[in-house]
């Protein structure tokens, strides 16, 4: 039985795509099977890793309209035992388009209880608002990630999230947990980076990864060669903090 | 009469913020009246300069539901020339309440109408999104600012964009244009920023701008003083890169 987790953060660019590719692509090199399910319209995930939006017939779209349709729309990876449930523009309809229907809040979640036997992970990407999208994303996890830019802004949107986190959890999905806290795109050469570290570790300790993923160059280029970063350059601190990442992951959720 | 400009990007972190912001505190430091409206329910334009979003009796959201509502949530910043109406968490429900009504897209357009004739400049800050907020935003100007992080996923959403921007041309805005590509957190150490700025400048030529926003630390940091960079830190190679940039928009919207 897969363990389903959300990387979530409404606010822009904080690197949930790139944690949601790499952190996959690193637990199925660890052995596990992954299905990482980009449930973002822009698609970075599917684009990350090599897959053509343009060209795809099947996207995640079809199982949030019909959660029963054929599996065919699964995809394998560069990678063994990392498949892909890939994403594109036809995604932005959904929300106006399940507006009126009731169980609009669940339809991922009809979705992934059906493959959940089939994984031992499954790892949701989600877009950066807190709209029907991700709300789908979160009803259907067991838990979130949060990944956290060391920045001013990404700071301040975190009260928002917890505030939507609880009401989901009382009202559609009681048993979600937060898995941990990521912080990312960390500099040690900028003040700010530490401060902000400092300010997350102090209001929510353990919840806090150790494991931290570097500001690293190499992870910006690995998503135009359509690689995650291990395939890309794995002598890289990206890469290695990735491996770490997976490890302190493990650990933490008992596989 | 004032140009009103809307900043966009459906990706995340790629800089409208800062860009909204800078722009309008320097447009307003070299003598024009700028109102900045921040369309964004993240709020990241309001707390960027200083105004706490909780404290809030009136924000943006009251003229999305009442475009004919007093002015009185128009408040002054620290710049002189410099006006601001702040968002808040309450403008999440405007995309759902909204989805009935004919009027929909027009509603910051109803209002921005009414003020238009009060300001040099109206500069309204999006969401990363091409939802209703993105699409009124869009509605109400007279052309789009669009900033491109240097980076790959980046560039890739750069089509949907394009898309939405003709859609919106053909059917609610006609006179809509594209006042220009902002390159935004350029790092010279960089291969890939310098990639990603050469195929923009073959796709789009003169539609980039020569001013290329650099990354900065202190660009990061002025937010979480409540200041622009000009008040935070004059001297920076950020806060001269945004006065490079107010002067080459005024020559180029020729004000
Ligand atoms: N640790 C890192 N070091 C350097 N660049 C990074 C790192 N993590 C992510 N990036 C780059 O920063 C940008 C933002 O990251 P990413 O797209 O993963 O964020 P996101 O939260 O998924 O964005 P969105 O909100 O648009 O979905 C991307 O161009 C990515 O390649
Ligand atoms: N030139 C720059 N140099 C360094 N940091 C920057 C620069 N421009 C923006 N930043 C920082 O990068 C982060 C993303 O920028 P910003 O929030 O302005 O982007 P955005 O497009 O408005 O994001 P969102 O999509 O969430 O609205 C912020 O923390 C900001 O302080
Ligand atoms: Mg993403
Ligand atoms: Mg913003």
């Amino acid at each position: 039985m897969a363990v389903i987790i959300s990387i979530v953060n409404q606010k822009g660019g904080v690197g949930k795509t790139t944690t949601a590719v790499n952190l996959s692509a690193s637990l199925a090199v660890a052995g596990r099977k992954v299905l990482l399910i980009d449930l973002d319209p822009q698609a970075n995930a599917t684009t990350g890793l090599g897959v053509s939006k343009k060209e795809l017939k099947i996207s995640v779209y079809r199982y949030i309209m019909d959660p029963e349709a054929p599996l065919d729309g699964i995809i394998p990876t560069m990678i063994d035992r990392f498949f892909l449930l890939p994403s594109n523009s036809e995604l932005v309809g959904a929300e106006v388009e399940l507006v009126e229907a009731d169980d609009r809040a669940f339809r991922l979640r009809n979705f992934t209880e059906r493959v959940r036997k089939d994984y031992d992970f499954i790892i949701i990407d989600s877009p950066p608002s807190l709209g029907l999208l991700t709300l789908n994303s979160i009803v259907a996890s067991d838990g979130i990630i949060i990944t956290l830019q060391c920045e001013f802004y990404a700071l301040e949107g975190l009260s928002a999230l917890m505030n939507t986190f609880e009401r989901v959890k009382e009202s559609l999905n009681p048993s979600i947990k937060i898995f941990g806290i990521i912080l990312t795109m960390y500099d040690i050469r900028n003040n700010l980076s530490r401060q902000v570290m400092e300010e997350v570790k102090k209001h929510f300790g353990s919840l806090v990864y150790n494991t931290v993923i570097p500001r690293n160059v190499r992870l910006g280029e690995s998503p135009s060669f359509g690689k995650p970063i291990i395939l890309y350059d794995a002598t890289s601190k990206g890469s290695q903090a990735y491996i770490d990442l997976a490890r302190e992951f493990l650990s933490k959720v008992g596989k």
